[in-house]
Formats: C-alpha cells, sequence, structure tokens
C-alpha cells in the first residue's frame, strides 16, 4: 500500500505543471524512502528527474516498491479539481490499477475523491552519473525565465557563456541577435541580479531554447534556480521543492555538426 | 552548424 499527505495541492499542482509538457506518460516509482521520477521528453533531447522524500511530507508510507504508471495530463486535470490549500492524499494499492485522490477543503467541510485509471508503462531507466560540473549558476528563477522568453523572441538555440565575470545567455536569428549578461556580484544590494557562480572553468555550450522554455514551467516551486555545465556534458537545471525535494532537468547540448 | 545530441548517449542505459 502506498499513500501520501500533502498539506497542499499546490505542490502537485506546480509539479505536475512543470512536467506535463515534456512528458506524456510516466512511473512514479514509489519505495520506503518517497516518490521519484524519471522521464525523457519523446525526442530524447532531456530528461526530468523528480524526488519527494516521504519524510518531508505531511504523512508517508509505502511498504513495498511500486511503480504507477501514470498520464501526466490526466493526473493535471484531476490536480485541477483540488484548490491550491486542499489537503491532499494520493493512493494505490499493491497491484491497484488504479490511484486515488482526495482532496480536503481547509475547512475540513468538503472531501472530494477521485480515482485515475494506471498504465503499463515501458520505460528506460538511465544512469545518471556524479558529475563535478565546471560551473554551477544560482540565480533568480524569474529572472531565468524571463531571459528564456526574451531570447526565443530572436532564436531557436542559447549560447550560455559563464566566465569570471558572469553569465551570458546569447541568441542569433534570421533577424538579429541578442545578448543577456549578468555579472557575478556578491552584493545585496536590492535589485541586484543577485546571482552566486561557483566556477573551477569557464564554459561555452549551446543549447535549444525550446527544452529550457519547458524547463522554466517549474519556476513557481522555487525562487531560485541553479544551472550547472560543464563541456560536452548535458546542462543541468535544478529548482529545489523546499525541504521535500527537487526537480532537474538534463538537457543535452547542441554539438557541431 | 549545430546538431541536437540525444540525451542517451550521456547517460549509462
Amino acid at each position: 500500500m502506498f499513500e501520501a499527505t500533502f498539506n497542499q495541492a499546490s505542490i502537485l499542482k506546480q509539479v505536475l505543471e512543470a512536467t506535463k509538457d515534456l512528458v506524456n506518460d510516466a512511473n512514479w516509482d514509489c519505495s520506503a524512502e518517497g516518490i521519484a521520477l524519471q522521464a525523457m521528453d519523446s525526442s530524447h533531447v532531456s530528461l526530468v528527474s523528480l524526488s519527494l522524500r516521504g519524510d518531508e511530507l505531511a504523512s508517508y508510507r509505502c511498504e513495498n516498491q511500486i511503480s504507477l504508471g501514470i498520464n501526466m495530463n490526466t493526473m493535471t486535470k484531476i490536480l485541477k479539481c483540488a484548490e491550491n490549500n486542499d489537503r491532499t492524499i494520493i493512493r494505490a494499492d499493491d497491484d491497484a490499477d488504479v490511484m486515488v485522490f482526495v482532496f480536503e477543503s481547509e475547512g475540513r467541510d468538503k472531501t472530494s475523491k477521485y480515482e485515475m485509471k494506471l498504465m503499463d508503462i515501458d520505460s528506460e531507466h538511465l544512469g545518471i552519473p556524479e558529475q563535478e560540473y565546471s560551473a554551477t549558476v544560482q540565480m533568480s528563477s524569474k529572472e531565468f525565465s524571463r531571459i528564456v522568453r526574451d531570447l526565443s523572441t530572436i532564436g531557436e538555440n542559447v549560447e550560455i557563456t559563464v566566465d569570471k565575470e558572469g553569465i551570458t545567455f546569447g541568441a542569433k536569428g534570421e533577424s538579429g541577435s541578442g545578448t543577456v549578461s549578468l555579472k557575478s556580484n556578491p552584493s545585496v544590494d536590492e535589485g541586484s541580479s543577485n546571482i552566486t557562480i561557483d566556477l573551477t572553468d569557464s564554459v561555452k555550450l549551446n543549447f535549444a531554447l525550446r527544452y529550457l522554455t519547458f524547463f522554466t514551467k517549474a519556476a513557481p516551486l522555487s525562487d531560485n534556480v541553479s544551472l550547472s555545465l560543464s563541456a560536452d556534458v548535458p546542462l543541468m537545471v535544478e529548482y529545489a521543492i523546499g525541504d521535500v525535494g527537487f526537480i532537474r532537468y538534463y538537457l543535452a547540448p547542441k554539438i557541431d555538426d | 552548424k549545430k546538431k541536437q545530441a540525444s540525451i542517451a548517449n550521456f547517460f549509462k542505459k
């Protein structure tokens, strides 16, 4: 039996918003430790990895490991039936073919219950190697969303350069080009870009903005985002989910043909 | 010209 209780529906709603455009169907792998999901997008360009720790949830139990095959769009629709502040319980019996959702209103005077059919999903599980990155940049998640949105009006790809000056995002298109640079500046002045850069080697890599746009759907989960880069390996974009866990996205670089 | 790499090329199956 698997059962997880979230004090508010909003975390699950936000997790689904952050994944449903990238992944249609995914196995939610539930164990005694918590909930994990790993899935590639349909083009196999990017990978999303979600982790929610059971001991940081309002309550959690999972006696036997269970993989719950979920259509992300269906789950998104069911979660829309909950108010953000509803206490939310998700539950599945061992060998169940449905997941049960219970939403309790703040005043406990309204309870809604939904059942969602589970699916058999054949998914490849990739081993993500431990990686020391040449550069890790922490910045405002809103700022990152803004830069991705702005540069998407210029071109399809972004060149990200990190050196000791800071981080620069650049895009080129048929009609022009644009760059946005953020200086590495430990000042805590109001209105400063407030980024921190952990750098061992300068890096310059190219990525498809289309996928970064999908990743920025996770911005409501966290005020900050961290970008980790090394030459010739996938970019890792991480949003913390409070103390409960994280959502990490990996994006393969564009390479010279 | 740059081409898109696949994520599966980087992570072990």
